[in-house]
């Protein structure tokens, strides 16, 4: 079957304070 | 960190609702696909809220659609790759 899936999506990106917090 | 709920979401602008998924959904995604991770997370958050809540709660569906992603991107960067050899 077909996937609804768009691979020209825009790409996620997290939150920089998140980022921080994993250092 | 609490889970996110209907009503959380419920309550947010739609713009918001998707980063509030997006951040629960990245490092889930990120444990399986670490460096398609944000182009991942981007194409799934074109899916319903509601879809999305369940996968957050259910990692099984959560891979499956991954995977779909993944196999999705492939042959579109292969249609890249043999769009330039021409």
């Amino acid at each position: 079957k077909k996937s609804t899936l768009n691979p020209n999506a825009k790409e996620f990106n997290p939150a920089k304070s998140l980022l921080a917090v994993n250092k | 960190q609490e889970p996110l709920t209907v009503s959380m979401l419920a309550s947010a602008p739609l713009q918001e609702q998707k980063h509030m998924l997006g951040e629960r959904l990245f490092p889930l995604i990120e444990a399986i696909h670490p460096t398609l991770a944000a182009k991942i997370t981007g194409m799934l958050l074109e899916i319903d809220a509601s879809e999305l809540l369940h996968m957050l709660e259910s990692p099984e569906s959560l891979g499956s659609k991954v995977d779909e992603a993944v196999a999705v991107l492939q042959a579109h960067y292969a249609e890249e790759a043999a769009q330039k050899a021409k």
